[in-house]
This record gives C-alpha cells, sequence and structure tokens, in this order.
C-alpha cells in the first residue's frame, strides 16, 4: 500500500560534505500492517515518514501509493492523495497556534469537504481523553495535550494510512498505551498503522520492526514476540 | 535553595470552571539534589517547573531562590536571576528558528556577557554530541537534535540550577543515557538537577522522586533504589 524504492535524499549544507538523510531506501509496507520504525536520533526516521506520507520529494527513487508513483504528481495532486490517505501525526505537532483545539482538529475535514458532517472533530479529540480542552490554543495546552490534539487531528478524516511521528515522546506511561490501544484497534479495522518509536515497550505492539542507521535500513523483521 | 510555597496557578478560560493548574503546591529543593518530578499528561509539571524556573509567576504563594523572595521582583530583575542561576531545557524546545545552532546556544551568554570567552558554545554543543551540525538552523536538525541543542544552551551558562522538562522525550535509549549521565557528572560537581520525566528509567537516576496529580503533589519520597 505505500512503498519506496531505492530512495535517497540529500541536503547540501553549505560548502560541507553533503549530508545523506537517506541513503537507497527500499521499504514496502503491506495494506494492514502495523509497523514500528526505530533507530538513533538522526538516523533518517522523520525523513523516511515524510517520504513514505508523500510530506517530502526524494532526491532519489520512487515512491509509491496503492501502485501510483506519487513521486511524479504536482504538488496540488500529492496533497489531494495525502489528504484523502494519509493521517500523519508530526513529531514537532505542528499545531497552528492562533487556532483551538477543535478548529485545528477540523482542517483535514474542510479539505476534504467532509467538514459537514459535524461532530467529527469532537469525537476525535474525546477519544484522546481532550473533550474538556477543545478551545484550548495550544500555548493553553500541556505538551501531552498538544501531542494528542496532533493526534486526533491525524486520525479525524478516517484515512487508510495512519503514519506517526513519535506519537507518545510527550505522554506519561497511561496516555501512552490509551494511544497504542488506538492504533491497535484502528489496525484491527484494516487501517495501515506505521509509528516512529524509540521505545521498545511501544515497539512490541508492532508485527514488523524496521531498524533504520546513518541513513540505512539495518534490519527487517517480524516481531516475534507479539 | 529552590522553594515554592503554597503555590497556586489558575486559568480561567472564557466562561467556563476555572482551571488549577496547580493547587497549593509546597516543595523545597535543597543545594545539589537530584529530583525527578512524574506525573500524568496535564498535571501541572510543566508549570511547576515555570514557577520554579522564574519563567512564571504563581496566582498565589512565594517562590524563594536561595532565599530571596523572586515573586516580588520586577520582570527585569527576574531575568537577571534566572539567566544568572538557572539553566533551563524547554519541553518543546522554544529554539530561535532563524538562527544556527551555535547561536541559539550562545544566547545565554550574550545577556551574561560572556560570550567574550570563545568556545564555550562549540563546547556545549560538543557535549551532547552535536560538534557536527554546529550551523545548521532548528528546521535543519532531527527532532532529537533539536533536544540536545535546547539542553546544551540549558548548560552553556554553567548554571547552579538544571530544570530540564522532559530533556530525554525525543532521544533514543543511547542519546537518553548520555544525556543523563551528563546530568550525574554536574549533579555531582554540586549543581542542583530537577528533571519532569514520564519514564520511570530516567527517574531511577534521581534521588528523589515527586509525583504530581491534578495539581497536587501525590508523593515526595527519597529514590530507595539508587
Ligand atoms: N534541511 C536539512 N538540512 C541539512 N540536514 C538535515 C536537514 N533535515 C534533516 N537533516 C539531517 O538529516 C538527518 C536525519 O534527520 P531525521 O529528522 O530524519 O532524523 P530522525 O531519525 O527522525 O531523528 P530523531 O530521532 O532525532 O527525530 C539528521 O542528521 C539531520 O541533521
Ligand atoms: N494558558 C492556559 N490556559 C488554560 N489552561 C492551561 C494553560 N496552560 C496550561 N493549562 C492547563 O494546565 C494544566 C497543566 O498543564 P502542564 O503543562 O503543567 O501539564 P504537564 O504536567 O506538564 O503535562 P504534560 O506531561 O502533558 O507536559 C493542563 O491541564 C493544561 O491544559
Ligand atoms: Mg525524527
Ligand atoms: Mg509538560
Amino acid at each position: 500500500i505505500v512503498k519506496v524504492k531505492d530512495v535517497s535524499k540529500v541536503y547540501k549544507k553549505d560548502s560541507g560534505v553533503p549530508i545523506y538523510a537517506l541513503r537507497n531506501v527500499s521499504v514496502a509496507i503491506g495494506d494492514g500492517e502495523f509497523v514500528a520504525i526505530m533507530g538513533p536520533s538522526g538516523s533518517g526516521k522523520s525523513t523516511l515518514m515524510n517520504v513514505l506520507g508523500c510530506l517530502d520529494r526524494p532526491s532519489e527513487g520512487e515512491v509509491l501509493i496503492d501502485g501510483q508513483k506519487v513521486n511524479l504528481l504536482d504538488d496540488e495532486a500529492l496533497a489531494r492523495v495525502r489528504n484523502q490517505k494519509i493521517g500523519f501525526v508530526f513529531q514537532s505537532f505542528n499545531l497552528l497556534p492562533r487556532t483551538s483545539a477543535i478548529e485545528n482538529v477540523e482542517l483535514p475535514l474542510i479539505y476534504s469537504e467532509r467538514d459537514k458532517i459535524s461532530g467529527l472533530a469532537k469525537a476525535a479529540l474525546e477519544n484522546v481523553g481532550l473533550g474538556d480542552r477543545l478551545n484550548h490554543q495550544p500555548g493553553e495546552l500541556s505538551g501531552g495535550q498538544q501531542q494528542r490534539v496532533a493526534i486526533a487531528r491525524a486520525l479525524v478524516n478516517d484515512p487508510e494510512i495512519i503514519l506517526a511521528d513519535e506519537p507518545t515522546g510527550n505522554l506519561d506511561s497511561r496516555a501512552s498505551y490509551e494511544i497504542l490501544a488506538l492504533f491497535q484497534q484502528l489496525n484491527r479495522q484494516g487501517r495501515t498503522v506505521v509509528i516512529v518509536t524509540h521505545e521498545p515497550d511501544i515497539a512490541e505492539y508492532a508485527t514488523r520492526i524496521i531498524k533504520i542507521a546513518d541513513g540505512a535500513i539495518e534490519s527487517d523483521a517480524a516481531n516475534l514476540n507479539v
């Protein structure tokens, strides 16, 4: 359902040595899988997620979503695929600061023209325990509450593919496991889930674990402990 | 060395019920202690840290740094105390986006007029493993690298008191333990360290653990496992 083939991402910084955030990475994720991506800080996990999620174009290689080569699409067409099929939880949340939690969560609905259906944003926030924080702006929320708004926004459009970049980094154990249980439930209902995490306890929820180091895949195997 | 007495922090949101982020909290942290603060998302940890670190004024109660009542100081005097005595690692990093890593880390030195001493900012970044990222702006750094710039900035002025709000939330295990080892070393050299964490493994490094729930102290005890 989501595939990258021989993908590289290079950054050239001043006159220095080019930085290979990704080098020749190939990953194929099947419909309905639950994948965890792990690896050290700076190893390329977010870069890989941004390419999988059509938020960033690779320097080389192909990206296919449902068999369609999306690296060939223009920005507008790419944004449409993203909005229809993918829900993305950003490592740094990316919430609009002057906008309430409920309005932040409504954004993907406006784009997919589903905002006529009232109550979706409210329900999404209730599902992550923020029913009493709907009108708070991000600056009026704790770090973990902001993270949960970002999660609610990723899920409100009921996407086929959920890509979550360190979705529990700011959450206590109980809130982390509530979020993971939510992802597991969505996965059992047929959604494909890919999460970046640096915590082995969180990775245990996945059926497949991909390890990345220095921009390359180090290992990619079934999680035998599930 | 840092003390809050009967401190409360109330937010009034629209016409709703006031939110007590902190209610009658009293905590006294002694010179040279290593304290971990734990608790659920939204329980008041960052609010308590901001009050301890002179970044936010309580609605009620007293805040004392080295015996001086800082809640009575004006903003400029408070900022001076903060710059001289406290190094703060923010949960959301608070880096200047258009500014390189090394310039971000130099900021506290400019304020304390120690920026004449060259190499301090570079050394601070090298100590957190970012010697090869000095000229990158935050947007050109991974989440964990941004977090480490925030840590370097908190430590560059060699503060007596280090307050770190979830300093390892975006770091893999190895980088987390490197940062904790660094804090431990600074603590053995006499610095007072207070870290908010939601990970029990990280809290194990502390000699005292404070648990907070719903804006109030739930427990405050020595860590018997050290
Ligand atoms: N715009 C950029 N210019 C230069 N280098 C960049 C840029 N963006 C990212 N990098 C570098 O690419 C590498 C990979 O970054 P990436 O964000 O994918 O890491 P990550 O695995 O998500 O790390 P973390 O666990 O810390 O979030 C890092 O070393 C980073 O410094
Ligand atoms: N400006 C504000 N207006 C209204 N409520 C606020 C404001 N700032 C914080 N709050 C509320 O105060 C409570 C405590 O927030 P705080 O940031 O201290 O929590 P926390 O323990 O650090 O949580 P986390 O672990 O998620 O970072 C939260 O419920 C939050 O919604
Ligand atoms: Mg990342
Ligand atoms: Mg917090």
